[in-house]
């Protein structure tokens, strides 16, 4: 493994954006994999629809709140093309789901793994290099004050309630470190991201990991 | 801070935003009083600090999490004695 790697540094990451009122963090991070992991293949880098997601993943209930596990099975399972952010946009509220033509443009997944990397975070950075940033689901109660610095305490394993994007690892400090993207806007955190201790599943971050292909 | 520019997310009462402010700085405080080193994170007023907690959990903590199976570790075969 290297000491350091981030996707953001391969420009296959779009910008942190803001889910507003919105418990759609699921929706934010499931996309987000989706945009990189299209990014990586060589294809260029688009921010697709949230909405998209939050309207019509059924199994979920979009601002309400939903699973990652659940949107990736729906993605998967329809192979609904997730179509341009512009073409189909975030408007902070559930919405009728809009159906596409075949012919539209869009992005679909081919496939999804999901694990618990628990006492395993080297396999999980592992699978970050491989697949592409991960989607993670973590305690975040704590988040609500984050400033900065490395998250070491205050949160627990086992109480999952948020979803976040890893694009990275940084493992050059004395204090290995998960660089997470968060879904709170570029005001929040360190420009929007969280940097995580690595090591100790810190807020659950490896029980919950999934990967996407498309 | 009446010259800060954070603003609050959650528009109410200004009674309540006041209460949910002063309940922020206190949790500031013990987040930030920590024993532990000084690379760990710091905590401090930012968008959700006019929001109680219970308030920020309805909003914005709603991801449900799901169980999966762990990820297979190596297996490592004993390397049987050999002359």
């Amino acid at each position: 493994l290297p000491l350091r790697f981030d996707w953001r540094d391969k420009h296959v990451v779009t910008q942190v954006r803001s889910q507003q009122m919105c418990g759609g963090c699921w929706a934010f991070s499931v996309v987000g994999a989706v945009e990189s992991a299209h990014a990586i293949q060589g294809e260029p880098l688009e921010v697709l629809s949230v909405q998209q997601v939050l309207d019509c993943s059924y199994k979920d209930d979009g601002c309400g709140g939903g699973s990652p596990l659940n949107a990736l099975r729906w993605l998967n399972k329809t192979q609904v093309k997730l179509v341009e952010d512009s073409e189909y946009p975030f408007k902070a509220q559930n919405g009728l789901c809009r159906y596409f033509s075949s012919s539209q443009s869009g992005v679909s997944v081919k496939d999804y793994t999901s694990h618990d990397f628990s006492e395993q975070e080297d396999e999980m950075a592992r699978a970050l290099l491989t697949f592409g940033p991960l989607v993670v689901v973590v305690d975040a109660v704590s988040w609500q004050d984050y400033l900065g610095g490395i998250i070491q305490h205050h949160c627990s394993s086992g109480e999952a309630n948020h979803a976040v994007l890893v694009t990275g690892f940084d493992k050059t400090g004395r204090i290995p470190y998960w660089i997470v993207r968060n879904s709170w806007g570029r005001s929040w955190g360190v420009d929007g991201y969280a940097h995580v201790k690595m090591g100790s599943n810190i807020c659950g971050i490896a029980d919950s990991v999934s990967a996407v292909s498309v | 801070d009446p010259g800060s520019t954070v603003t609050p997310t959650w528009s109410r009462s200004r009674g309540r935003d006041a209460a949910a402010f002063r309940e922020s700085l206190r949790r500031h405080r013990f987040l930030n009083s920590s024993p532990w080193e000084n690379t760990t994170a710091f905590y401090g007023v930012n968008q959700f600090s006019y929001l109680f907690p219970e308030e920020f959990k309805a909003i914005y903590l709603r991801s449900k999490p799901a169980m999966f199976p762990r990820q297979p570790t190596e297996m490592y075969k004993p390397i049987p004695n050999v002359p």
